[in-house]
């Protein structure tokens, strides 16, 4: 199973659709400082179901839709799509492509949605559920979390051990 | 479940002392469940000694060490049960040259069966990767994304070939 | 001792106000005392947004502009106090290279007053240093002390002439 | 007042003697992970009478001194001199070149020294009171800390203004 595009809009500071295709190995997404690419791992996260709004950085989980900037007004919605190719038939559903995707409006609003079909969160949360990848997974490691292995007290490292086990 | 938290222990133990010697030359590593207790709720100990060195707290360790030390960990227990793919934002940022080159050569290694992406501002990472996604603010407040390819000899980034149509 | 905190504080304000709109071009930050306690007790709010964006938590502002908006409160609080030397150890870790270079002119601006010891991994960082001293561990696991220059064009660390007699 | 020189042995990674000398400038300090540049700030934090081993990262004091490793036996005492110029006669002391040093026995027991003369712990923390260098000053930074200033409680910012207040 693997990550082949990824689609955002109004979701923190893309104001603007971007979409981006990944290959099989190694990708590596690069820029200036506050330029928007911890943003893009905030989506993934998102899109995947994450709930902690702290875990990406918000107060509250509102604060994701793009707010304005000196050139953009805010939006009223986020959107972040998520493509995966389901080729070893990892997620236990019968595509072979499956597209996430997740909504928030200002009116607080969710819509999550499986290949384009409205569905609940718990749905896309099951999708993911033994493959090791998701929220509360270490698929998505950012320093902090690096520096929390060793320091940390020892329940976050048996955290770990337990979702390999 | 005991014995199969135990035996996830006995794997993740012999692999995180094989990635350890990989990182540290001449270090070694292992893993200690403290005794007296339930497995299933006993702590987990960490004993790292970088190449050359001796024996002492992990509080000593460089801010580097300690870095490439829980990331020995986290490749250990990937080890054990690979997730299909993998986002690292900054966890090379601590690492010196050297060690960066480590570091990308394991993902070299472990690409073969999961998917990478690197959020990095290290040029060591982003020559390991395959496809480089430039993030950028032209409009303020606003991000953009743009195919981009690491100049070898100039060790800078310009837009892709496919960008510039 | 109340009179003399507030001058103090507004004094650190308006440099903060100036050190942020240096680092971060078009941005805005200020301190805050808070209200209604006494100004001895009361807590100190940061408000920063860097340039073309929107006023927003301080925790959604990345890994970068976070360390930035810190290192300029420090700046701003050593202007009113300038210290005779001033110790920094790896704090451009974060930065990209044009924040790094910001940082460094800064440095060479207090430098009049100031001595600095910068202990960084940044090629950046170690251009500005007028003399550069290379810590290594040949023996092991003990360090050694050598003085080396920076090559500019081949941008990699060498010996001193000194060293070499 | 600037540092004209620092003399190390004994102390942490520093089993044989090191010296540096600083010019008024900016000086760099480079190498690699685990060599010894955050050890060489430890032991400047040191010699000026810090006396919290977790801001030195030891769990006693004791484990400041070099313990052993591969190529050299453990010492029995960690010694650290630096050589302040008193030029603008900030230090409340005769002398224009003031050397402070420290030493630490396995013993336990303690020496501390102005200019070659025996003193007390005391009257290395007094001749630094109001020079805005010293323990629970700002004038050594890490990482961390400027990460704590943004996140950290609000005390923690209180304290640097108060400092400098
Ligand atoms: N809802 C939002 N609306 C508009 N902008 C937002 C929103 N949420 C976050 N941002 C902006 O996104 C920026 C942070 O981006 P991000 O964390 O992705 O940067 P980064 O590329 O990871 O930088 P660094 O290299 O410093 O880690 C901040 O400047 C923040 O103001
Ligand atoms: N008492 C001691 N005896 C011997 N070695 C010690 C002692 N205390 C610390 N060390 C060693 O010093 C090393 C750490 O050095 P230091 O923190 O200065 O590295 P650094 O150059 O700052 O690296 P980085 O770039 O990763 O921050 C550790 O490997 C540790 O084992
Ligand atoms: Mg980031
Ligand atoms: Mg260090």
């Amino acid at each position: 199973m693997y990550l082949s595009e990824l689609n955002i809009i109004g979701f923190k500071s893309f104001a603007r659709k971007i979409q981006l295709r990944f290959n099989k190995g190694i990708t590596g997404v690069v820029g200036p400082n506050g330029c928007g690419k911890s943003n893009i791992v905030d989506a993934i996260r998102w899109v995947m179901g994450e709930q902690r709004s702290g875990v990406l950085r918000s107060e509250r989980m509102e604060n994701v839709i793009f707010n304005g900037s000196e050139s953009a007004k805010p939006v009223g919605m986020a959107e972040v799509s998520l493509t995966i190719q389901n080729n070893k038939n990892i997620l236990p559903i019968e595509y072979t492509e499956v597209v996430i995707t997740r909504r928030l409006f200002r009116s607080g609003e969710s819509q999550y949605l499986i290949n384009g079909n409205l569905c609940r969160l718990k749905d896309i949360l099951d999708l993911f559920m033994d493959t090791g990848v998701g929220p509360g997974t270490y698929s998505v490691i950012e320093l902090q979390q690096v520096e929390k292995i060793l320091n940390g007290k020892a329940d976050e490292r048996r955290a770990i051990f337990e979702e390999a086990a | 479940a005991r014995k199969q938290f135990l035996e996830t222990f006995e794997s993740v133990q012999q692999n995180f002392s094989k990635v350890f010697k990989s990182f540290f030359e001449g270090g070694r590593a292992s893993l200690i469940l403290r005794e007296g207790i339930d497995p299933l709720e006993a702590d987990i100990d960490i004993y790292a000694t970088p190449g050359g060195k001796r024996l002492s707290a992990l509080t000593l360790l460089s801010g580097g060490e300690k870095s490439l030390t829980a990331i020995s960990l986290l490749f250990a227990i990937y080890l054990v049960k690979p997730s299909p793919f993998c986002i690292f934002d900054e966890v090379d940022a601590p690492l010196d040259d050297q060690n960066v080159r480590r570091y990308t050569a394991a993902l070299e290694d472990y690409a073969q069966e999961t998917q990478f992406i690197l959020v990095t501002h290290n040029k060591l990472s982003m020559r390991a990767a395959q496809q480089l996604y430039g993030v950028t603010m032209q409009e303020e407040g606003v991000s953009k994304v743009v195919s981009v390819q690491f100049e070898k000899e100039e060790e800078k980034l310009v837009p892709s070939q496919a960008e510039q149509q």
